[in-house]
């Protein structure tokens, strides 16, 4: 399992524009 | 065109939709301590795009017990103090009997985001470190 603050981070870059 | 910095001025969702604006915008935040709020923000429109499926039934489980445990457990902590309690004890319940929802942590997220929208960003826009950016 990853760790929460692994999750959380991803979950948070994906939520986040893409760079043009 | 209108430089990336003007739009910024604009709303707080122009600010959040472009990458420079995020970053910046969370260099200010860190300084004056409150970086979480943003970083919740974030979380809670990641979690809502999650689809649930059979697939990922656990992942979100997970990730939302993660956000609960990060940001709203602690009544000291940053984000948790500017969310309402009623909102509050919606999230623990969801959690508690794992009634996992794409929209469990939208309330919470709207009041964060006007906390943001009537303080820091306003803030912000006067702070130097957008000011020198600019």
């Amino acid at each position: 399992y990853k760790s929460d603050d692994d999750l959380l981070l991803k979950c948070i870059g994906s939520a986040m524009p893409k760079r043009r | 065109p209108t430089p990336p910095y003007l739009r910024w001025a604009e709303s707080l969702h122009s600010l959040l939709d472009d990458q420079d604006g995020i970053n910046l915008f969370r260099t200010f935040l860190k300084q004056e301590g409150c970086a979480d709020l943003l970083d919740f923000w974030f979380a809670c429109s990641g979690f809502r795009k999650l689809e649930p499926s059979d697939a990922n039934e656990e992942k979100r489980l997970k990730l939302a017990k993660a956000i609960y445990k990060k940001y709203i457990l602690d009544n000291n902590g940053i984000v948790s103090r500017q969310i309402k309690p009623a909102t509050k004890s919606f999230i623990k319940d969801c959690v508690m009997k794992q009634l996992i929802d794409p929209a469990m942590f939208d309330q919470a997220q709207t009041e964060i985001q006007s906390m943001i929208e009537e303080n820091t960003y306003p803030l912000f826009l006067k702070s130097d470190i957008y000011l020198e950016y600019t």
